[in-house]
């Protein structure tokens, strides 16, 4: 939207308590795609004259661009907990209208306005580019922000019609923020950094990221792109790509056992002291070669860096790219280090690493990876269970992902019978799991996953009677490992609609016809309880029990008096014995210059009137004066 | 909920946000944008 209608880069905000758990566990979510890939970042309202107040509204809305008005609302309401729908309203809260209302639509799209449902034709309007500016970014197919082909339909016809027919089934995405919505958005807010992205390497460029050799070592890692024992091709582009495709390989063969290779990073400064480190690892060494994960710290007076093992890798299975994550906790400048180990046993070839990601991120609990993924889609034999899980809080579960149907694939979350469950708190208290069907793009900043959530309810029953999250062995089904271990399965909760085959097999979700499922189990308890008010005093508690004070008012007893306290911005104010008015520096301004404009008005009329009543006095006494002269004349001839 | 082997949250729905939008009775412009006074008589 044109105009001053932007948010400082850290946006104020409040979560309501009429939001749903799930809600508020997506939108938090959803701020860290903000932070990851914008410099948007957002921080609980602290006083500030402008902020958005997400609550549970009817429906899911936004108003376009900062209005400027203290509390801003943004409803998200029931069904509304998806993490795309969230971004989508936050970016018409930080000034995006939808994509087709562009100018430019008409050379992209064609609206078949005799499909759109009667009475919403005014849906598909455009703006001139007055009012709407594409910030010189060309039309997105792919935008977050695009309507789908059945928007407002009144039949089963398709409203919108891409003019390139491929992007039918592209707008309408609501899984991430598209490349072109990222390129608006930072043009929009003049975005350098991101508050959460470190670095990005597929080792397609000689100069490998700036990362280094180790001379602490028996071996150098080296810039290939293939190697004869296999990878046959890097990770990054599966060696579609001629000329490009590079990787890095520690020929694991060609030292003695015990011997290591160390790979550096180029130094890293952090600001959040928590990072998620991602890679892809290839192994066609021996299976006991390992991969060591350090970080050489550099505080203040040490040029050296003091290096810190973090991880070992082992049993790295042999002859497929395999995806890894490592938590890190860093708070000054550092490096991350990767060590190859040659281990004991024959080898044939060694490790290659490609596609690194670093972000100041959480890392996820737990990697599902699916293996000869495409012959599932739309076949009998789709539906697939996770191996167990265990949640940091202990609770086992199980993901069931159902591929069988003609064109939508289905996920859930089910509990499971665990070893803790003797210890744990049943039924299962506001876990919040969210799965991820991960984009493997080489660089995180690009990745379109598709994420849900679903949080366990303690208090939801079914309609036996039984609490729906209450302990597997109670209430679940009798079910069995692949190894034919019996176990307890509870009902699944997730959807039917996770994504669309269509959609899934589009972009990098399959990737060397493996497929990722990441999955976090996180503990959003603390996001129910409402901010501890101060226990009130016997007096506060009884005059102002039944004193209300209207918009936000703080009720408080001054003299023993029930009064009111009321809410103010920059520019706007509430007042009044309940801050029932609503007063700003625009309406005292307005009534000061009308006032100003009447006092003029009333002194313009009075002089008037006095100007008139003078002449009017003054020529009655002339013709006084003249009659009586002319008497005196008369006597006179 | 129904006892059965999953509760599915989107009833089976793959519903936009115009859709849920819809569904509530909510006339937004475009679907889901709260225009203020300005922008209204604008629009």
């Amino acid at each position: 939207i044109v105009g001053e209608y932007r948010w400082p880069h850290t946006i104020p905000y409040v979560l309501e308590d009429s939001l749903e758990m799930n809600a508020k566990g997506v939108i938090l979510n959803a701020f860290e795609r903000y932070r990851l890939k914008s410099c948007i970042d957002f921080k609980p309202w602290a006083g500030e004259a402008n902020y958005i107040s997400v609550f549970k509204g009817s429906g899911c809305w936004s108003s376009v661009g900062n209005r400027h008005v203290g509390k801003q609302q943004l409803s998200i309401g029931q069904n509304c907990d998806r993490i795309a729908t969230v971004q989508h309203e936050f970016l018409h809260a930080l000034g995006f209208w939808h994509e087709q209302s562009r100018s430019d639509r008409d050379d992209y799209v064609s609206i078949m306005w005799d499909r759109v449902m009667s009475g919403r034709e005014h849906n598909f309007n455009t703006y001139n580019d007055q009012e709407s500016d594409s910030l010189n970014v060309p039309y997105d197919y792919t935008s977050v922000m695009h309507y789908s082909k059945t928007a407002f339909q009144n039949g089963t016809e398709p409203t919108i019609v891409t003019r390139i027919s491929d992007f039918m089934d592209v707008i309408g995405q609501r899984m991430d923020f598209s490349d072109s919505d990222l390129l608006k958005l930072n043009r929009l807010y003049n975005c350098t950094t991101s508050l959460s992205f470190m670095d990005s390497c597929s080792f397609e460029l000689e100069n490998v990221c700036g990362m280094i050799q180790s001379s602490d070592d028996n071996a150098d890692w080296q810039w290939v792109s293939q190697v004869p024992r296999g990878p046959e091709s890097d990770h990054s582009s599966m060696g579609q790509c001629k000329g490009s495709g590079f990787f890095m390989h520690f020929n694991s063969s060609s030292v003695s056992v015990g011997a290591t290779a160390l790979l550096e990073s180029r130094t890293l400064y952090p600001k959040r002291g928590f990072q998620c480190l991602q890679f892809y690892l290839y192994n066609t060494g021996s299976e006991n070669d390992q991969l060591n994960i350090y970080t050489r710290e550099y505080p203040a007076d040490n040029v050296v860096g003091t290096l810190t093992l973090v991880e070992e890798i082992k049993e790295i299975p042999i002859g497929s790219w395999q995806l890894y994550h490592v938590t890190l906790k860093m708070t000054k400048k550092f490096r991350v280090v990767f060590g190859g180990v040659r281990g004991a046993g024959a080898s044939l070839g060694g490790l290659s690493i490609d596609d690194i990601n670093l972000s100041e991120t959480q890392c996820p609990h737990h990697i599902w990876h699916i293996t000869n993924f495409t012959q599932l889609i739309g076949s009998p034999s789709g539906t697939l269970y996770s191996p167990p899980f265990y949640s940091p809080k202990g609770y086992a579960f199980q993901i069931h992902l159902n591929l069988s149907h003609s064109t939508n694939a289905g996920i859930y979350f089910h509990l499971i019978s665990g070893a803790n469950d003797d210890q744990l708190q049943w039924p299962c208290p506001w876990q919040q799991a969210t799965m991820t069907l991960l984009d493997q793009n080489p660089d995180i900043r690009q990745r379109m996953s598709n994420q849900r959530s679903v949080t366990t309810d303690p208090l939801m029953t079914t309609d036996n009677g039984s609490y729906l999250w209450d302990r597997p062995s109670k209430v679940g089904e009798v079910a069995f490992f692949p190894n034919g271990t019996q176990f307890r399965r509870g009902q699944g909760s997730g959807t039917s609609v996770f994504i669309t085959h269509k959609r899934l097999k589009s972009r990098d979700f399959i990737k060397g016809d493996d497929v990722y499922i990441l999955l976090t189990v996180e503990d959003i308890s603390h996001l129910n309880s409402t901010p501890v008010q101060p226990t009130p005093t016997s007096t506060v508690k009884d005059l102002c029990t039944n004193f209300t004070c209207e918009n936000d008012g703080i009720c408080i007893v001054q003299n023993g008096k029930a009064e009111c306290r009321c809410q103010s911005g920059e520019d706007w104010w509430y007042m009044g014995e309940r801050c029932e008015k609503r007063g700003s520096t625009r309406d005292t301004i307005v009534i000061a210059a009308s006032s100003t404009v009447a006092m003029f008005a009333l002194m313009l009329i009075v002089t008037l009137i006095s100007v008139y009543c003078t002449r009017k006095k003054y020529r009655r006494r002339i013709s006084s004066n003249t009659a009586a002269m002319t008497l005196e004349n008369q006597h006179a001839f | 909920l129904p006892t059965q082997e999953n509760f599915d949250v989107d009833g089976g729905l793959d519903q936009d946000i115009f859709d849920i939008n819809e569904d509530l009775g909510l006339d937004l412009f475009e679907g889901d944008i709260r225009l203020d006074g300005a922008q209204d008589r604008n629009s």
